[in-house]
């Protein structure tokens, strides 16, 4: 009689055993032939897992020569993926996300008291036993800047076209079209009337598109808050900078539409939980200059209520605002000279900045703070669809 | 009482810099 007998699987420890020379195949599945859709539904960062529990088991064996490789090869070949998709948003970001948790499982499996408070008993059995790998973490970090600022990089191209058209030249209330300063209307930049203009909605869908692939990824919430604190700033700077040096937007309605648009950003912002992020706060000067469009500008009370509001612009820059600005009809006046000398007498003992365009280029310096994660290694399962059936699991 | 753990033994790393110096002159080597 043939007796049933039930092999007990023996337990994943969470380790990845692979040979030597499939280190290679392993580098062009996961990182540099990777298709991030290829990965939805899954693990956020399951990259990043994979190498952990492969680095892990060179650990586990004591092979120092294997876990250099391995993670050589791994930095080389984020390197390459994102020289290879230099405008690839959705690219940059993945890299940036997975690069990331891989420093914070270096960290919170290292062994290192300071990074295990939040880890479970299971999770303190997952750590490294033989190595100290502090210096590889300072060149994931490094490489976590290069691609946070790539990222950057590529958003803000994608925006920059869209921020004239739909900031300034837009008109979403209605009945201020009617409401220009005599001469000008129908003469703003050829972009306005053209296949390239843009309204708000177009700016906020891009943002839109933005958050979701960032979240939907795993970036850490820490990471998406600052880019989007660099994306509106970078936002305020040119549209600032334009209003500097543009007449015909330098009117009552323009300001009337510019506060108008910058509440729509705020409303933005807090739907998505990102109010905190300190975006708001880098768009102050342009909050305060659309305020400054719309205040009276006549008597000496006017230029101490301006003097007063406006302490984020430099006194160059409200002058030339004033200086620019251009009455709506005839029965507005100019902003006379008098009054301008008024609002200088006003601001001389303030000592601001001396130029008169903003920077934006200028970048935020960029903080990655440590982020354990409550999964436990034993229970990540390796879709096949990343081909890493030479993997064995330990 | 329990066993103290083994010290980890410190892996040198090049920095960034010197990975990307290294990577282009094994691209520039190879044929």
């Amino acid at each position: 009689r043939q007796v049933a007998v039930q092999r007990k699987e023996k337990d994943f420890q969470g380790m990845l055993e692979y040979h030597k020379e499939d280190e290679a195949l392993l580098i062009r599945n996961l990182v540099t032939e990777l298709k991030p859709q290829a990965l939805a539904g899954t693990v956020p960062c399951l990259p990043a897992y994979i190498l952990y529990m492969c680095i892990r088991h060179a650990d586990y064996i004591n092979d120092d020569l294997k876990v250099h490789s391995l993670l050589t090869s791994t930095i080389n070949g984020i390197k390459k993926v994102l020289k290879k998709h230099n405008d690839d948003f959705e690219m940059t970001s993945f890299w940036l996300s997975n690069t990331c948790r891989l420093l914070h499982c270096l960290k919170q499996y290292s062994g290192d008291e300071g990074f295990m408070t939040q880890n479970s008993a299971k999770q303190n059995e997952h750590c490294l036993k033989n190595f100290d790998l502090t210096e590889y973490r300072q060149v994931l970090s490094d490489l976590s800047i290069q691609i946070y600022q790539q990222l950057i990089k590529i958003a803000e191209g994608m925006l920059q076209p869209m921020i004239v058209s739909a900031m300034l030249e837009n008109e979403s209330i209605q009945g201020l079209s009617g409401m220009k300063p005599t001469g000008y209307r129908k003469r703003s930049s050829s972009m306005a009337d053209g296949d390239n203009a843009y309204c708000l909605e177009a700016i906020i869908r891009q943002m839109n598109s933005f958050h979701t692939t960032m979240c939907d990824q795993g970036l850490d919430p820490e990471i998406v808050l600052q880019v989007f604190k660099q994306l509106f700033y970078m936002i305020t700077a040119v549209t600032l900078n334009n209003l500097l040096l543009r007449k015909d937007v330098c009117s009552w309605s323009t300001g009337m539409q510019l506060r108008y648009n910058i509440s729509q950003l705020e409303e933005w912002l807090r739907g998505r939980n990102l109010h905190q992020s300190g975006a708001v706060q880098t768009m102050e000067p342009l909050i305060q200059a659309a305020q400054l469009l719309q205040l009276k500008k006549k008597t000496p009370e006017d230029a101490e209520a301006i003097c007063s509001l406006c302490t984020s612009l430099s006194t160059q820059q409200i002058v030339k605002i004033l200086n620019l600005y251009t009455p709506l009809n005839e029965f507005e006046e100019r902003v006379t000279v008098g009054f301008i000398r008024t609002i200088q007498a006003q601001l001389q003992e303030r000592s601001d900045a001396q130029q008169l365009l903003l920077d934006y280029k200028h970048m935020f310096p960029v903080l990655f703070p440590f982020n354990p994660s409550s999964l436990t290694m034993d229970s990540i399962h390796i879709p096949a669809c990343l081909n890493l059936e030479f993997l064995n699991e330990v | 009482c329990a066993r103290r753990p083994r010290p980890r033994v410190l892996l040198k790393a090049p920095t960034l810099a010197e990975m990307e110096e290294m990577n282009t002159s094994e691209e520039e080597e190879s044929p």
